[in-house]
């Protein structure tokens, strides 16, 4: 017992399974039981939990991605909001403008989703909810002149953040992902340091289409963070571990349900072990 | 009309003559990845391969002499058998008052949905009235409402009330005003909360409806097994919507979702607006699933 001899083709495969079913993905589930092997055998390791334990150690050091944060931030601090319809963008921006105002932060809220019907609305909610300033125009107005408003207004009314909320887009959609990239250049060319984050949403319950997501978003906006939402339900959020190792991405926090203080920092122990506990 | 994956696994068995056992176990291993790769769940992955290996066992592929082709004709079969085998049309009567509720996940495309089926069926002379049951999502009563008012669709709501005294203030007006179909739709909601889904259950308990439909993001992994489960243990759903497959994603969801509940797709969602639903093609989706 101790050599890779003592676990068989069974364990490895429920082990593998496991991992398939929390959205790994195959290949790198694949690797990842390749790891396992290659460490039980360098670690001698010789029983079930000793394995497990192992298993979750390498699941950990995939998910360690690390950003430093801004000493002295520039102001307004501002962050972009995007990702593909119904994933908890407009829910985390409040959540996040929660955190913020907390910390003592002046807030402002920009409706640049000037698509969706009640998006406006549901922004303004959480603007109130959250004791957050709140810019808008109306529904159907050019989402980049709102991006502009919002910069304008974040500074003559000198708050620390303004965080923009964008309408859902699905990445395949050129037209869509043009127009982001244009109220990208929008906040740029109104004042260069901005935007400072650009988060993108992503849902635990996706499968591996979030690997496209991320691919076209990142492509086109170049991302500086993700944020996993609804890791409250039974989605394992598995699909994070090859964001990643393919993107090198920080998640920068987690949604754990609708309220106001559902939202988390990310922690790669805590994420492995709500995994696989 | 096959796709590259199966060109990819149809081309590997063709380059044989006739078959070995080992031959059709590698390409049973194809498939498995690629129905895996597209968010099959892995059990209805491993039930599917199994039954697929045993056919394919049979005299038939080991004994022809185009084993590659035969083989992938099974696959397609036993994929399209699943995404269809379950076919039937929806319950809405001429004559009468029908009802139906839309429930699902958090963000799945439910209130988007409800104002969808409201104008394909006000286009086959139905007369829709829309409920907005959602009493806590913020702006949810203001988005059914704008939706409703874009399509020049009556939308009830009623600030302030309860879930449970919106449907029964819904269903009365609709009687009262003669709607041949009342569209409700409710909150998004976990499946493993239970209050929740308490709440669900006394809707469809007050609306008595005649279709429930259990809504379903087309981008949804492994976990759509266990959603899909729960919600049909507590509503018996009687048929599936799945939205946003305007996207890019291969949908093996859908696979999940309709092996373990039995229920058909009955509808998919392709886009924002409210024009954007087309009715389920099993064979189009047993396509897109094998990528
Ligand atoms: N359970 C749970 N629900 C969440 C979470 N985050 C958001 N939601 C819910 O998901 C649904 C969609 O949230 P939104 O914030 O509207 O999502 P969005 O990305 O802004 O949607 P679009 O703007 O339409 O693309 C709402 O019902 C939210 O309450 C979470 O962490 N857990
Ligand atoms: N591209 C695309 N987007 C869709 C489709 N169906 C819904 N959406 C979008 O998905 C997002 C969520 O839709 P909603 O109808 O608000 O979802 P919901 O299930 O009612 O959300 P909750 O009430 O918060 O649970 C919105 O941005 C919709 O426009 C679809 O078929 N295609
Ligand atoms: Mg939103
Ligand atoms: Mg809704």
């Amino acid at each position: 017992l101790g050599s890779e001899g003592s676990f068989d083709d069974d364990f490895y495969s429920a082990l593998e399974d496991a991992l398939i079913s929390a959205d790994i993905g195959v290949e790198l589930s694949t690797n990842i039981i390749d790891g396992l092997k290659e460490r039980i055998r360098r670690d001698k390791i010789a029983t079930a939990p000793e394995a497990y334990e192992a298993m979750k150690a390498l699941l950990v050091e995939q998910l360690q991605v690390h950003r430093l944060d801004e000493d002295f931030p520039p102001k307004p601090w501002v962050i972009l909001v995007v990702g593909v319809n119904g994933v908890g963008k407009t829910t985390t921006i409040g959540k996040i403008a929660h955190e913020l105002r907390g910390k003592g932060k002046s807030v402002m809220l920009g409706a640049v989703d000037t698509f969706r019907a009640g998006a406006i609305e549901q922004l303004r909610i959480w603007a109130e909810r959250t004791g957050s300033e709140f810019i808008a125009q109306h529904d159907g107005a050019d989402a980049a002149s709102v991006a502009f408003d919002a910069m304008e207004a974040a500074r003559a009314r000198n708050v620390d953040v303004l965080i923009l909320d964008t309408a859902g887009r699905l990445h395949n959609k050129i037209n869509l992902m043009n127009e982001i990239e244009k109220i990208l250049r929008v906040i740029r060319r109104n004042t260069p340091h901005a935007p400072n984050e650009i988060l993108l949403v992503v849902d635990a319950t996706t499968g591996q289409n979030a690997m496209k997501q991320v691919a076209v978003f990142n492509d086109v906006l170049g991302i500086t963070g993700l944020v996993i939402t609804k890791l409250d339900g039974t989605a394992k959020g598995g699909v994070a571990l090859a964001l990643a190792k393919t993107y090198r991405l920080p998640i920068k926090k987690i949604g754990v349900g609708e309220g106001i203080d559902d939202l988390q920092d990310f922690n790669a122990p805590t994420y492995i072990e709500a995994m696989f506990g | 009309e096959l796709s590259h994956r199966f060109d990819a696994i149809f081309n590997r068995l063709r380059g044989h003559g006739k078959l070995s056992e080992d031959n059709i176990a590698e390409a049973v291993r194809d498939v498995k990845r690629a129905l895996l790769e597209a968010d099959v769940n892995y059990r209805v992955v491993k039930k599917f391969t199994a039954a697929v290996q045993e056919k394919a066992l049979g005299a038939e592929v080991l004994q022809s002499i185009t084993p590659g082709q035969q083989f992938v004709k099974i696959v397609h079969n036993e994929l399209t058998q699943l995404m269809g085998g379950n076919e039937r049309p929806l319950k809405l009567h001429a004559n009468r008052m029908n009802v139906v509720v839309l429930a699902g996940l958090q963000g799945s495309g439910k209130t988007t949905a409800c104002a969808k089926l409201a104008l394909y069926f006000r286009k086959q002379g139905h007369q829709p009235l829309l409920v907005a049951a959602d009493t806590q999502r913020p702006a949810a009563i203001d988005q059914l409402e704008t939706l409703g008012k874009a399509l020049g669709i009556p939308v009830y709501a009623d600030r302030g009330k309860k879930t449970l005294q919106v449907v029964e203030g819904a269903l009365s007006r609709a009687r009262s005003e003669g709607s041949s179909l009342v569209i409700i739709d409710t909150a998004g909601r976990l499946h493993i909360d239970i209050e929740m889904m308490g709440e669900l259950k006394e809707i469809c308990n007050a609306a008595r409806p005649d279709e429930i439909f259990f809504v379903a993001d087309a981008m949804t992994g492994q976990d759509a097994v266990n959603v899909a489960e729960q919600f049909y243990h507590e509503i018996h759903f009687t048929g599936s919507i799945l939205t946003k497959m305007d996207g890019d994603a291969r949908g093996g969801a859908a696979l999940s979702i309709l092996d373990v509940t039995g229920v058909p797709i009955q509808f998919v969602g392709v886009g924002e607006k409210s024009d954007a639903l087309e009715v389920f093609h099993p064979e189009r989706m047993a396509s897109r699933i094998l990528g």
